[in-house]
């Protein structure tokens, strides 16, 4: 699964 | 950060503080869906837990306060101090019917197996339908305040901004989140009703009344 580090969007 | 991106949150932005101006201002929240209301405050406190964990940039935290902040405020606002013009009888949708499939959906579909990530996808669905009380409440009132619509069409449009930042992104960074994709496409076709309405009705100084 594509793993997103942390989210930057609101 | 993109022009699509910031615009998207600016017009959040403004979508929330032109409620809670609108509720403290008038001292009402006649109209008002205080269900909608209370699941925004939950997607925007599962949503941004990580300002306990992670600093992304002052302008990533500066909003997240804020939004958090202002959700509250209206919440406290709809269901203490001005509590007697909260319309209760017309804010009768059934939330557990969104938050139970939407949060099994969340452990089922995820990018991530961690409490955090879970809590974030969550919102991520969450906020897709959590303005359905709301679209409810007006189909069953039959009609919409001027401002509660200029609310709505800030609250849909920022989604709408940010499917454009994410073809954007995708294009010149390569980055794409097909969770939050598949949910703001569904979250701004939600929104594609009232958008008619809005562009044809309010947009002409008519006021919006149901049956359209």
């Amino acid at each position: 699964s594509q793993e997103l580090l942390h989210h930057d969007e609101l | 950060m993109n022009i699509f991106r910031l615009t998207g949150d600016l017009s959040h932005l403004a979508a929330i503080i032109i409620l809670l101006l609108k509720i403290w201002k008038s001292r009402s929240c006649a109209g008002i869906s205080g269900k909608s209301q209370v699941l925004f405050a939950l997607v925007f406190t599962t949503r941004y837990l990580d300002l306990l964990t992670s600093f992304i940039s002052l302008y990533n935290t500066t909003m997240k306060v804020i939004y958090i902040g202002c959700s509250y405020a209206t919440v406290y606002l709809i269901y203490m101090k001005l509590k007697a013009t909260y319309d209760g009888n017309h804010d009768t949708f059934r939330v557990e019917f969104l938050i139970v499939p939407v949060g099994g959906l969340a452990f089922l579909v995820n990018h991530d197996f961690s409490p955090l990530e879970i809590l974030w996808t969550f919102s991520i669905y969450l906020e897709s339908v959590a303005i359905l009380p709301q679209l409810f409440m007006i189909s069953k009132t039959g009609e919409a305040e001027t401002i509660t619509t200029h609310y709505l069409f800030f609250l849909g449009l920022y989604r709408a901004l940010y499917l454009i930042n994410w073809i954007w992104r995708f294009y010149f960074e390569g980055f794409f989140d097909m969770i939050a994709i598949v949910a703001g496409v569904v979250q701004t076709i939600l929104y594609c009703d009232f958008f008619y309405l809005y562009v044809t009705k309010v947009l002409k100084g008519k006021k919006l009344s149901l049956p359209a």
